[in-house]
């Protein structure tokens, strides 16, 4: 099922969620 | 998702075309696909088994033009461009969007450079002006649910001018390219995904030896930075002591 | 006092037939309406047909009133008599080129009817009066209130109140009267909130501007054919030079386009600002000043690095969160695509 195997590989990039300065800093 | 959602009709309506079709005909049939502003998906047209048939052939060309937009990137058209075919404005568009999708795989942070390299571009406003809208805006002429949230484009993100970045939030997903499955598989097993409420959380517990690291490295600068402030602190009140004397 | 009232009363005609609306108008609003000397009632009647409608005024006295609208060239006079005999009615009719003396005094004339109406029962009256009210806003700029109203307006069920048939046209027409208002309208959280209900209303995606409407509601930079199209659809006093030089559509547009590169940017220079928006760097940060200051927009400014830093609405953390929710969310889409396919 390519469709679900594109969804499937969309959804592991948005892991991590935020990945910018600010939030590392918020986040520690 | 959104995009499978309204290209799942015009990936129909090319895999009938495709697979009523033989040959040489089959070029106009991927141009037209690979024009079409609503596609970003080409494998289902891949597996139609007269398109297979093209492999070996003398239209074989046109086969690896449809590779190219399955899983290649503009860079790749451009080192093959001797071998395969004028590529149409359209399809030059779809290319490069879709060599934004590639790069979005692997980096959540694309820096400009990388991309006006990427992308034969030349300066930010150009750059930035694809991405928001041909890439951010893209998918514009497709009707919206009601229900979804205000998004409808192949990327999301946040371009950041100073730092000469775009932050990629969330990017559609290209077809797998032959072995990619092996990684994305490894992948899914190494991220705990059954959990969806610990999702995040795991990732984060992964690195959490990196972070009681980082953390002790933060208090001992902290230390650091509060022992130099005593020692200005000291030699400022000294220095006051001794103008005090020299005044009186 | 009646034989000042007479002469109020023909003053107002000789000034209504030079078409000088406005004194017509104010020559009537001096008559004291309090005195109940009036024992016929007199009304005056203009019809032109030049295509502008709307309804600007009216007066009363004794506790009644008479309310006319003017529609497309056609004069509609509905009457709420229960003492007919001491009613005094005039008609101002104002043209949309000279709206902001006008509408002054047609918001003083609409305030005078606000006691009136909240006393009246009758459905037409009150209909026609909110109309008219949702004009005179529309007519001073106050965009929102506007289309508020409007909105109202649109959303009536009744088809037959009074003798008054209320057609599908109308609610359309007073729809996309809303949507214009909004789009015209202050761009910030409040519009925001406005677009919002007006997206979400299945009706609005009838109308000729549902394709700008959507644009708008999800926040994204409006280009100039479809700025091009929308203006086409605006009355004169919808497109007039403000005095930054600036129309009332330019301003609303860049506005509408500063906050929605406010969501694509984390930063970005004035002078890129500027060419985005179409306007100097100097202006962009004018107006990117005044929409921080007016809590429009979240953000702060570097003037001596020339730049803009954008901030979102929620922080850091909560945005992290509302991604893991998006995350789990598309990991659910899957899982119930997998299930309907048996897999």
């Amino acid at each position: 099922e390519s469709s679900l195997l594109r969804q499937v590989s969309s959804l592991l990039r948005r892991l991590p969620a935020i990945e910018s300065e600010k939030f590392q800093d918020d986040f520690l | 998702m959104e995009i499978e959602e309204k290209q799942a009709e015009v990936i129909d309506h090319f895999v009938k075309q495709a697979s009523a079709q033989k040959g040489s005909a089959l070029g106009s049939v991927f141009v037209e696909a690979t024009s079409h502003p609503s596609l970003f998906a080409f494998s289902e047209i891949l597996a139609v088994p007269t398109v297979a048939e093209l492999e070996g052939t003398d239209n074989s060309v046109h086969l690896e033009v449809l590779r190219l937009f399955a899983y290649g990137t503009w860079s790749d058209y451009k080192r093959k461009s001797g071998k395969l075919p004028q590529l149409v404005p359209d399809q030059v568009l779809k290319l490069k969007q879709l060599t934004v999708l590639t790069l979005a795989e692997t980096k959540k942070v694309l820096s400009y450079d990388q991309l006006m390299l990427e992308l034969d571009v030349t300066n930010v406003r150009e750059l930035e002006d694809f991405l928001i809208n041909d890439c951010m805006y893209a998918v514009r002429n497709m009707y919206l649910q009601l229900s979804e949230l205000s998004f409808g484009g192949l990327v999301r993100g946040k371009l950041d001018q100073l730092r000469r970045y775009f932050e990629v939030q969330f990017a559609a997903g290209r077809d797998l390219r032959p072995g990619q499955l092996g990684s994305m598989i490894q992948t899914l097993s190494n991220c705990f995904w059954l959990c969806s409420l610990e999702l995040a959380s795991s990732t984060r517990l992964a690195t959490s030896d990196n972070l009681l690291v980082t953390i002790q490295d933060k208090i001992k600068w902290a230390d650091t930075m509060s022992e130099l402030d005593k020692k200005h602190r000291k030699e400022l009140e000294d220095r006051v002591m001794e103008v005090k004397k020299a005044v009186s | 006092e009646e034989q000042v009232l007479i002469i109020r009363e023909k003053l107002a005609e000789l000034y209504e037939s030079e078409q000088q609306w406005s004194k017509a108008a104010q020559m009537l609003s001096g008559i004291d309406l309090d005195s109940g000397m009036r024992s016929e009632s007199t009304i005056l009647f203009s019809v032109s047909d030049d295509g502008c409608s709307g309804i600007y005024s009216f007066l009363s006295i004794d506790g009644t009133f008479i309310f006319v609208i003017w529609l497309s060239g056609s004069l509609m006079t509905h009457s709420d008599c229960r003492n007919v005999s001491k009613l005094l009615v005039y008609i101002l009719r104002m043209s949309w080129s000279n709206v902001d003396d006008d509408a002054v005094n047609a918001e003083a004339f609409i305030n005078k009817a606000s006691f009136l109406v909240s006393n009246s029962q009758h459905e037409v009256l009150i209909l026609q009066y909110k109309v008219c009210y949702a004009r005179i806003l529309d007519l001073k700029r106050k965009f929102l209130e506007a289309a508020l109203r409007y909105y109202d307006i649109s959303q009536i069920e009744k088809r037959q109140i009074g003798d008054e048939t209320i057609d599908e046209d109308a609610l359309e027409q007073a729809l996309s009267a809303a949507v214009t208002c909004t789009i015209l309208a202050a761009a910030g959280p409040q519009r925001s909130r406005v677009l919002a209900t007006l997206y979400k209303d299945e009706r609005c995606s009838k109308l000729k501007i549902y394709p700008i409407l959507q644009k708008v509601y999800l926040e994204r930079i409006l280009r100039k054919p479809e700025i091009d199209a929308f203006s086409e659809e605006l009355k004169p006093h919808q497109k007039a030079l403000l005095p930054d030089n600036y129309t009332v559509l330019d301003r609303a547009i860049i506005e509408h386009n500063l906050l929605s590169a406010s969501k694509l940017y984390t930063n970005i220079r004035f002078d890129e600002l500027g060419t985005l928006l179409g306007i100097p760097p100097h202006k962009a940060e004018k107006i990117a000043s005044r929409m921080i200051c007016e809590d429009r927009m979240r953000g702060s400014i570097d003037q001596v690095e020339a730049v803009i830093h954008f901030e979102d609405d929620t922080e850091e953390l909560q945005q992290w969160d509302q991604q893991i929710v998006g995350v789990c969310q598309a990991l659910n889409d899957i899982l119930d695509s997998m299930a309907k396919k048996g897999m």
